[in-house]
């Protein structure tokens, strides 16, 4: 039997808000460790890697890993039925064909349970390797948002351009063209403001916008996001879930392939 | 004009 209890039930809310628009269905891969999964979109231009660490839940039980085939859109549909201040209880049965989530609000006067069915998906998994990457810029994940968005505006392609003098966003289309230049933060004083940038080597790469601007959906899980690149290498974007004390809860990660110029 | 790339290209398939 697996089942998972979350106290913080608005976490797995913003989880199902980060992935729903970008994935159609996925499987939850649950073992001890977590609830991870890890799914491309339609196109395999981008991916999704996440996990849910299991002492991120205030009890969590998983006699046997399972894979729990999920329709995105219709979890996403179920979840929107709890309230943010909901805990939130996932079960399923390890021969289950279907899955159980269970809101109960903080005074446990109002318990709702939804069963839904589950999938058979064949969970095709890409082998991403470990990377040692040119460039990692850390920066305060609303800063990324406004910067897709903005830049969305003049083109559909954005070339990062990450030196040892910051990072700069460009974006060109029929309309003009336009630059957002973030220089390194020198006063590292509210460490969630700050534009970090860590370089081994300049790196430039052109990104759809149409993606990232999907990636930025998880911007409410973390007030920081880290932008990790390599030249002729997927973008990683990562969003960690931290706990109040800062320690992980899990994290969300989006792969990107880079557009090449032909 | 931008060719957009597959991960496919990048990622093994296990």
């Amino acid at each position: 039997m697996f089942e998972a209890r979350l106290v913080e039930g608005s976490l797995l809310k913003k989880v199902m808000e980060s992935i729903k628009d970008l994935l159609n269905e996925a499987s939850w891969d649950c073992s001890g460790n977590g609830m991870c999964l890890q799914a491309m979109d339609s196109s395999h231009v981008a991916l999704v890697s996440l996990m849910l660490k299991s002492d991120g839940f205030e009890n969590y039980r998983c006699d046997r890993s399972i894979s729990l085939g999920i329709n995105l859109a219709s979890m996403s549909k179920i979840l929107k039925c709890a309230s943010n201040d909901d805990i939130i209880t996932i079960r399923a049965e390890d021969d289950a064909d279907a899955i159980t989530f269970m809101f109960e609000s903080p005074k446990q006067d109002r318990v709702s349970d939804y069963e839904m069915k589950l999938m058979n998906l064949d969970t095709e998994h890409l082998g991403i390797p470990d990377t040692e990457y040119a460039c990692v810029i850390k920066m305060p994940s609303g800063e990324f948002s406004r910067i897709c968005r903005d830049l969305s505006v003049l083109g559909d392609s954005v070339i990062i351009c990450c030196t040892k003098d910051g990072v700069r966003f460009s974006a060109k289309g029929d309309l003009g063209n336009g630059n957002i230049k973030l220089a390194q933060s020198a006063n590292v004083d509210k460490e969630e403001e700050a534009v970090v940038v860590d370089m081994r080597e300049a790196v430039t790469l052109t990104f759809s916008l149409r993606y990232l601007n999907f990636f930025t959906k998880a911007a409410p899980l973390s007030s920081q996001v880290s932008l990790s690149m390599s030249e002729d290498v997927p973008l990683m974007v990562e969003y960690k879930i931290n706990d109040k004390e800062g320690d992980s809860k899990g994290y969300v990660r989006y792969y990107l392939a880079p557009k090449i110029e032909d | 004009i931008n060719y957009q790339n597959k991960l496919v290209d990048y990622f093994f398939d296990r």
